[in-house]
C-alpha cells in the first residue's frame, strides 16, 4: 500500500504548499500514482490545482466528520497520475467539532482510518499540513509513515524545526511509534550568506535525511498557482521544475512504479 | 490610552512579525512608547529582539491563564521606548486549557481584559497573531482597536484575504462591534509581474485602506531576527529600514507623541 508522507513545519510560509503540489507532480510525472490530501483549510493545495471547492459537494471536512467515505472525495487533477482529496475552510470547523464532541473519542485518528480506506489505490499519499501544531496536524502526523519538514533558508524557519521535533516525539510516545521526520527540504535557496549558513546548519544536524537538492527561489514556483499547474505544466525549464523534478528522483530512490 | 492594533493574517509567513519588531521599533523610534505583544507559540517576535524566554518567569501563557497580571510579563528591549510581553510554545498548552475548561466561561476576551490594565501606560500596542483563525487570533481580535493585514505580493496571500474577512465580519458580530481591517500592508515586493498585479488587485480592492509605503523584499530583514534587532538598529540604511520608518510615519499620521 501507499507511502504517506505529511508536509510540515508549523513556522508559515515555508513551501509546505508548493512542495506537496511540485514534489506530487514530480513523482506523478515518474509514474506513480500520487494522492495529494489538502488538510489545510486554507485550501492552498486545491485552489492551485484549479479545484473550485465551492462547486464541490464533498471534501475533506466531511471525511473527518465520518459522514462521507474518503474515495467520493479525490478528485482527479489535469496531470495524468496526480488526485487530489480537497479541502477548505469548512475543515477548520470540523476540526473544531471533532476535537471538542465526546462521539469522537480519539478524533487524533479519524484522517488515518480514512486514508487507509483508500491507501491500496496509491503508491504515495503527500499530506499539506496547515502552519500549526493542532489537531489537523496530529491527524497527519498518525496517518503517516514518515515527514518532510521544508526549511526556508532564514533565521526563523530553523527555531521552528526544535518545536516540530518536540511535537513528533510526543505522537511517537501516544500513537504512532515509528513515526519520525524522516526528510528536510531546503526551500527558497538564495545565493546569500544567510541562506548558506542556515543550510550548513541544518545540513550538519541532520546529516543524510536532508535532500541534497535544495529548492531555490524561483518566482515561477509563485506564479504557477495563479493559473492552477504544478510548476512542470507551467514552465517545464525554469529552475523551479528541474529541483522538483530531481526532488522526486531522490525521494523515489531513482526508481519507477511497480 | 493605547491604540491597540492586530498584526493578523491566517497565510503564514507574509511579514506579520517582521511588520510587528520594525513597525514597532518605527513607532518607538518616533518617541511612541510601544509594547509588542508576542502571542504566537513560535514566539518569533520575542527571539527577534534577543528576549530568552527560556530565562524568564512569566510569558504570556501565565498572563492567558489568568495567574500573574500582564504588569508582570512586559520586558523592555535594548531599543529605547519599545517594550515587549513574551511568549513560547507555553501559549499554545494555555490556548488548549482556556478553550477546554468550564472555569474560563468567556475564553475570547481573556486578551482584551489583560491589555485594557496596561493600556495607559503606552501609546502604541502592536500584537503579533499566529497563521491560524483560531482561539489566539479571536482574542487578538477582541482586544484590538483594529487589524493590520501583512499581503505578500503572492498568489496564495491574496486568496486568504477572504477568509480574513469573514472571520472579523464574525467577532464584529459577537464581541467587538467596532472591529475592522482599518490597514493592509504590502510586504515582499519585487519588480515581478505578479508582485505588480497583486499589489494593484489590493489597491483596487481596498483603496486608501493600503498603506501608500510597500516593504520591498530585503534580505537585510531577514538577517536582522539572527542578531536579536530591529531592522533600524542593524542596518539603519537599507531599504527595509527605510520602509518601516515611513510606514510608521503613516500609521502616526506624522505626529510625535503626547
Ligand atoms: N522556491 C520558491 N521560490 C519562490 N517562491 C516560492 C518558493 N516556494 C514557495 N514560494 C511562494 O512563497 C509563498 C509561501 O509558500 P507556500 O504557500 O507553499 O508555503 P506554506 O508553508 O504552504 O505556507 P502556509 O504556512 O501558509 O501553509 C507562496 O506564495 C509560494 O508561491
Ligand atoms: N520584506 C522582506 N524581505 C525579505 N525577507 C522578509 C521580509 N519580510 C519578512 N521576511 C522574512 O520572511 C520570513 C517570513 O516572515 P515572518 O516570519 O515575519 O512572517 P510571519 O507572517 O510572521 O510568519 P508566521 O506565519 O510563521 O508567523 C522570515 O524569515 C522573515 O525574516
Ligand atoms: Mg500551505
Ligand atoms: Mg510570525
Amino acid at each position: 500500500s501507499a507511502i504517506v508522507i505529511a508536509v510540515a513545519n508549523q513556522k508559515g510560509g515555508v513551501g509546505k504548499t508548493t512542495t506537496v503540489v511540485n514534489l506530487g507532480a514530480g513523482l506523478a510525472e515518474r509514474g506513480f500514482r500520487t494522492l495529494l490530501v489538502d488538510f489545510d483549510p486554507q485550501g492552498n493545495a486545491s485552489s492551485g490545482l484549479n479545484v473550485d471547492t465551492s462547486q464541490l459537494e464533498l471534501t475533506m471536512s466531511n471525511v473527518l466528520l465520518g459522514t462521507d467515505p474518503m474515495d467520493n472525495c479525490i478528485e482527479p487533477t489535469a496531470e495524468k497520475n496526480l488526485f487530489i482529496a480537497p479541502s477548505d475552510m469548512d475543515l477548520a470547523d470540523a476540526a473544531m467539532l471533532v476535537g471538542s464532541n465526546q462521539k469522537y473519542a480519539f478524533p487524533q485518528t479519524l484522517l488515518r482510518r480514512a486514508i487507509e480506506s483508500v491507501s491500496a489505490d496509491f503508491d504515495y499519499i503527500l499530506i499539506d499540513c496547515p502552519p500549526t501544531l493542532g489537531l489537523l496536524t496530529v491527524n497527519a502526523f498518525a496517518a503517516a509513515s514518515t515527514i518532510l519538514a521544508p526549511v526556508q533558508c532564514e533565521y526563523y524557519a530553523l527555531e521552528g524545526v526544535r518545536d516540530l521535533l518536540s511535537i513528533v516525539e510526543q505522537v511517537r510516545a501516544n500513537i504512532n511509534p515509528a513515526l519520525e521526520i524522516g526528510y528536510f527540504l531546503l526551500t527558497m535557496q538564495q545565493a546569500t550568506k544567510l541562506s548558506k549558513e542556515v543550510a550548513a546548519d541544518l545540513r550538519k544536524t541532520f546529516g543524510k535525511k536532508v535532500f541534497v537538492t535544495a529548492v531555490p527561489r524561483n518566482v515561477r514556483l509563485a506564479e504557477a498557482p495563479s493559473v492552477g499547474k504544478s510548476i512542470l505544466k507551467f514552465d517545464t525549464n525554469s529552475p523551479g521544475a528541474k529541483a522538483y523534478r530531481k526532488i522526486a528522483k531522490e525521494l523515489s530512490h531513482g526508481c519507477t512504479p511497480r
